[in-house]
């Protein structure tokens, strides 16, 4: 028979857990990359919004200016540091 | 496709690289050889040439890196920001970083080469089995010096070859002891060490020194990654210790107990719940290869595209079979040029149905005292059509002592006498008329200069211009039939083998049926060869096994003694 086994969850040291809002991760995200500019990282929904569509059409995601899971995952995956836009 | 603003590019197209520093997840052989990959990516279509140096100054710097690396651009730990580079121009200008605490392969998984053994350099073979245990990863299990090793065929036990795994106890790299081993315990700081540490170093690298005494010596090295080395957690570079202790439990292998997220980690000492040391173990890990391209193509004044398949879109995937995108092309044309290859030319008038035979000075040396056949004369169908730019061919063979390259209705065909250079592409219908386009395999058997042709589950027998087929498999005794079959060997005279996925058969030439007591398992005889190889040929006395563009080359001893690629090895391309 299987031994039993531990069924908890732990928490590793050392581990890099994001304590970060999906809002927070894209605004650094949106920024790292060019989509959102130093000048209008005021916060507003415009900016963002705005922001959000210029980086779904450039990676060829569906446009919707929102925070969608697809976006969320884009942001997410492993990618070059170059930024998209801008120098 | 982008370029950076301004169009940056290099004012001149013989441009130099410098690999600084290597990363202890892979050979440096290896690293090596995927940036010169990666740069041919871009010398193929342009008239850039790319040359490795050694030291001072060059166009394109490329090192390896983790966090804050020294150009105010920091990466971000494991996944995330893989790389990034800078577009040409003087000093960082041109250069190419890449995070060194992501895990580096060729894309699909740990690679573990040999050292010494009597493997010739082959890889492990995982599983394996020793005294009939089986083994997942490289041991020491057998030796009283604790060198970890592996089998490289599935079976030590049965075919005795071995090779070590890369450890610090047989060799260092970078540092200033040209590779040196470790010596443990020594001192450091004043303080004994007796394993591989990041002590004294503010970028992470694992290194040791190569005497008793750094203090006293001032010798170092770096320390290759073992096959069982950690990624990040708080052990970074450290091997799994197996087995280990989590919660009262024992493992022996990488769990994910005590994770949410199902990665596989393991403790690096031997009780977790004592000393809380870890890190996640191997994954898949990103190619090297495909990263530098694309960092490699910043390098040269392109921006990212928005093409989702192109090379220079932002985000990584793997991609098995890599050719460059149109969109990639276009890019680099854009602001270098096109090469100065071979360009396309127009077809040449079709010869007459009916022209005297001509037969081909090569074949005619080796062929017409033996059976009279004389074969016409093909004609190229199309010069443009390059047989170093098919990825993978339908069938290879040697016929009439040239190596033959068949691929979707087309052949090409080689020699030593040839001097390296590739005829063709021929047409199939135009030499072999009774030939379906797409070949699985073929051979020519070594007595009666007969040519056996498969597809499907059909075969033909070209005996000159005659030919006998279709005839199913099942009439050589092959039952149940294979759906398909990867490839033959001659096995001298009167003798083939015939291959199938993992099995494989000896044919009895002259009475056309296959020996008793077949099939057989491939692995069982040849060990270390993928099972899933698309291409079975003999190619200078040696069996070559290929799968997508890479061959396993095997001595009649049965020990593969390289792996390498079919374009360069076989094909001799440029």
């Amino acid at each position: 028979p299987l031994p039993a086994k531990p069924q908890v969850t732990i928490t590793f040291p050392g581990e890099l857990v994001s304590q970060k809002s999906n809002m927070e991760l894209a605004n650094e995200y949106l920024s790292r990359f060019g989509y959102l500019s130093e000048t209008k990282k005021s916060g507003r929904q415009e900016s963002t919004t705005k922001a959000l569509r210029a980086m779904q059409k450039k990676l060829g995601l569906e446009v919707t200016g929102e925070l969608d899971q697809a976006t969320l995952e884009a942001m997410r995956a492993p990618r070059c540091g170059v930024p998209d836009v801008g120098s | 496709f982008l370029t950076f603003e301004g169009n940056l590019k290099w004012d001149h197209t013989d441009l130099t690289y410098r690999v600084t520093n290597y990363s202890p997840d892979l050979d440096a052989s290896v690293i090596n050889d995927a940036f010169k990959r990666a740069f041919k990516v871009w010398s193929a279509v342009t008239p850039l040439t790319f040359t490795q140096v050694y030291s001072g100054e060059a166009d394109i710097m490329i090192m390896f890196g983790s966090q804050e690396h020294g150009d105010g651009y920091p990466f971000d730990g494991k996944d995330g920001l893989l790389a990034h580079a800078f577009p040409p121009g003087q000093g960082i200008q041109g250069d190419a970083h890449f995070d060194d605490d992501e895990f580096w392969t060729l894309g699909a998984g740990l690679v573990v080469n040999t050292s010494f053994g009597n493997a010739n350099g082959a890889a492990c073979h995982f599983p394996f089995v020793f005294e009939g245990k089986s083994y997942s990863h490289c041991t020491a299990e057998g030796r009283s010096d604790g060198l970890p090793w592996c089998s490289t065929t599935p079976s030590f036990d049965q075919d005795k070859l071995y090779g070590f795994c890369p450890s610090e106890l047989l060799y260092t790299y970078g540092g200033n002891s040209d590779g040196a081993k470790c010596v443990f315990p020594f001192v450091f700081d004043g303080t004994s060490y007796n394993t591989c540490t990041t002590e004294g170093r503010s970028d992470g690298y694992r290194w040791c020194a190569t005497t008793a005494n750094f203090d006293q010596d001032k010798k170092y090295g770096f320390c290759p990654n073992r096959d069982t080395a950690v990624i990040g957690g708080n052990s970074q570079g450290e091997p799994c210790a197996f087995p280990f202790t989590f919660l009262g439990q024992t493992y022996s292998s990488c769990t994910s107990e005590g994770r949410e997220d199902g990665r596989l980690w393991c403790a690096t000492t031997s009780n977790y719940d004592v000393d809380r040391k870890w890190g996640l173990c191997p994954d898949r890990g990103y190619s090297i290869f495909l990263v530098a391209a694309h960092e490699f193509g910043h390098s040269l004044g392109l921006d990212h595209t928005s093409v989702r398949e192109a090379l220079m879109y932002p985000m990584y995937s793997y991609i098995e079979d890599f050719q460059l995108h149109q969109d990639d092309i276009e890019g680099i044309q854009f602001l270098y040029g096109r090469g100065s290859g071979p360009k396309p030319t127009p077809p040449g008038p079709v010869p007459p149905t009916q022209t005297p035979d001509v037969p081909d000075q090569t074949t005619l040396a080796t062929t017409t005292e033996d059976s009279g056949f004389q074969p016409t004369e093909p004609s190229p169908v199309d010069p443009g059509s390059d047989a170093c730019r098919v990825q993978a061919f339908d069938a290879i063979t040697e016929i009439n002592g040239m190596m033959h390259f068949f691929k979707s209705g087309k052949y090409w065909r080689t020699s030593q006498s040839l001097k390296g250079k590739i005829q063709g592409p021929f047409p199939i219908a135009e030499t072999w008329p009774a030939l379906p386009a797409t070949l699985d395999a073929a051979f020519q058997d070594l007595l009666t200069k007969k040519i056996f042709f498969f597809a499907g589950q059909r075969f033909w027998v070209y005996t000159g211009k005659s030919v006998l087929g279709p005839r199913g498999l099942e009439k050589l005794g092959l039952a149940p039939a294979p759906a398909r079959l990867t490839g033959a060997l001659q096995r001298g005279r009167g003798k083939v083998l015939l291959f199938s996925g993992e099995h494989f058969w000896r044919l009895d030439v002259k009475v056309q049926r296959v020996d008793r007591g077949y099939p057989r398992q491939t692995e069982e005889t040849f060990g270390g060869v993928p099972i899933d190889v698309h291409n079975v040929f003999l190619y200078r006395g040696k069996y070559h096994f290929c799968q997508d563009r890479f061959c396993w080359r095997m001595t009649p001893r049965y020990q593969v003694d390289r792996v390498g690629y079919l374009k360069y090895d076989v094909l001799h391309c440029p």
